[in-house]
């Protein structure tokens, strides 16, 4: 993003050079004195690292549950012991001393240093053409301020144009003789205002029969129960039967 | 035939409408 | 003599057609009465069928079932409304007290498979409406197949 781009700042503006993340690391290295040979420099500082690592975890531990100092400091110590021993191999069969050594092997590969070759040259490439995009935003910024500026000391005048003359198009005719549906709508307001009205009446009236309905249902209901039970009592138990006997 | 008339109507009162009445209240039952 | 006795005898039949007369009157009063209650009793018995069969029809209308009393001391029952592309065609059965003076099925038409099991159910409970409305499942399932 352009305000992490560094060169297009502002003097007074432009960013340093970012901090080291943790400021204890660099002592790490430090600490290694440099009389030592660089296998031993660099085993010294996978202990050292690991140190460091278990130093800056041990508070965070100490607040959980179930958490044993004794504990863990026995296991730091018995993993520094394994590291050490570990280190110690790897400095003896020689694989530390094969990270400071140049590559032996002078027979150069065609294709790596073909493809090294052009990577170089695509960063050349592409460097010059962010210094020109660069200079090119930075001309554009340069106008835009400039323009601004003269915006705002210009006064804006204002004056009527001719709408015959501003128009001018083939439809003018039309747009112009458009009927005014807004005075339209405006004079049914009246119109509208009964409609409400006869509506609300409507409504009204049918809430009205809608409760005589179900009145008139409640009051048939009631009636016809009543009858029932007025039949029902007058029944025979077995009126079939009296029906077969019957001469 | 006023004899004749009685008997229809005791047919009918003993006979008759009793039959309706257990049909109807077959159908009522059913 | 002969005169004396005529005019006695005469005497005698005027009080005789007088007494017949009376009697005569009150035999027609009489008859007038009777037939003026039997009228009566007539024009009851009418209204009553008449509204008997009205509430027959409506149940006849709205159950899709007629029952008669026919010969033989039976009550036939005439399901209709059972086959919807046929709705008046007649499914019917009867009904009568065996010696035992239990109710007693017969007469099916088409034949109806539990006509006797639904003979057993009513013989117990007595409930003409379910037994009815078995036979009326019976005939419709029998059509839909």
């Amino acid at each position: 993003r352009q305000s992490w781009r560094r060169a297009s700042m502002k003097e007074t503006n432009r960013r340093k050079s970012l901090p080291p993340f943790h400021q204890g690391i660099t002592e790490l290295s430090r600490s290694i004195s440099v009389n030592l040979a660089e296998s031993k420099r660099l085993g010294s500082l996978l202990l050292s690292s690991f140190q460091f690592s278990v130093q800056k975890l041990e508070p965070f531990l100490k607040d959980t549950k179930d958490f044993s100092l004794e504990s863990f400091r026995a296991k730091v110590s018995s993993l520094s012991e394994e590291l050490k021993h570990f280190t110690d191999r790897l400095e003896s069969d020689g694989t530390l001393q094969k990270c400071f050594e140049s590559p032996k092997e002078k027979t150069s590969d065609l294709c790596l240093e073909t493809s090294v070759a052009e990577m170089k040259e695509y960063i050349t490439k592409f460097s010059l053409e962010r210094h020109t995009w660069e200079q090119l935003l930075m001309h554009y910024q340069k106008e835009a301020e400039e323009i601004s500026r003269q915006s705002s000391e210009t006064k804006i005048t204002e004056f009527e144009m001719e709408r015959m003359t501003y128009l001018g198009s083939s439809q003018s005719e039309l747009l112009n003789t458009k009927p005014d549906y807004q005075k339209m709508i405006q004079n049914q307001d009246k119109v509208f205002d009964c409609m409400e009205l006869v509506m609300d009446e409507l409504q009204g009236s049918m809430k009205q029969l809608h409760a005589f309905m179900d009145e008139s249902t409640q009051c048939l209901q009631k009636v016809s129960v009543q009858l029932g039970k007025r039949s029902l009592q007058q029944l025979d138990r077995s009126p079939a039967r009296k029906l077969l006997k019957l001469q | 035939e006023l004899r004749g008339q009685e008997r229809a109507l005791d047919e009918d009162t003993t006979v008759t409408i009793p039959a309706a009445v257990y049909v109807a209240q077959l159908y009522r039952r059913v | 003599d002969n005169l004396l006795k005529l005019i006695a005898e005469v005497k005698d039949k005027k009080q005789e057609v007088e007494v017949l007369t009376a009697n005569i009157q009150d035999l027609k009063e009489e008859y007038a009465k009777k037939k003026e209650t039997i009228s009566a009793a007539n024009k009851a018995n009418e209204e009553k069928l008449k509204r008997l069969q009205k509430s027959a029809d409506l149940y006849k209308d709205r159950l899709g079932l007629e029952i008669r009393k026919i010969y033989g001391d039976k009550l036939q029952f005439i399901f209709t409304n059972i086959d919807p592309k046929h709705p008046e065609t007649p499914y019917m059965f009867s009904l009568r007290l065996n010696e035992a003076r239990d109710y007693e099925v017969s007469d099916s038409a088409p034949y109806l498979e539990h006509l006797a099991e639904f003979q057993e159910n009513v013989r117990k409970t007595n409930n003409f409406s379910a037994f009815l409305a078995n036979v009326r499942k019976t005939f419709t399932t029998m059509v839909s197949k």
